[in-house]
């Protein structure tokens, strides 16, 4: 679903803000 | 052995993308949806956040939303 695919971007932004 | 999955997450194929041209974390989620490679959620945004470490790409904003990309 496209609410899924939201949160596994947000997640994966999340990881990547905590790197970059 | 037969593959359970068409689609594999990995480092290469990422690559390929990237060099191809720039993309949100919402076109790469596309491109390895866990249907096609029979890895979790959690695994998927687990992996791909490692991969993207590792690849340290360029990022810019097109229509005000980050992309990623990689030059050869």
């Amino acid at each position: 679903s496209s609410s899924e695919a939201d949160e596994m971007a947000a997640a994966l932004e999340a990881e990547l803000n905590d790197f970059m | 052995t037969p593959s359970s999955s068409d689609v594999q997450l990995t480092e290469d194929a990422v690559r390929r993308y990237l060099i191809r041209k720039p993309m949100t974390t919402k076109d790469l989620l596309k491109k390895f949806q866990t249907k096609r490679t029979g890895l979790s959620s959690e695994q998927t945004v687990n992996v791909l956040a490692q991969i993207l470490k590792r690849l340290n790409p360029e990022r810019k904003s097109i229509n005000e939303k980050m992309h990623f990309y990689l030059t050869e």
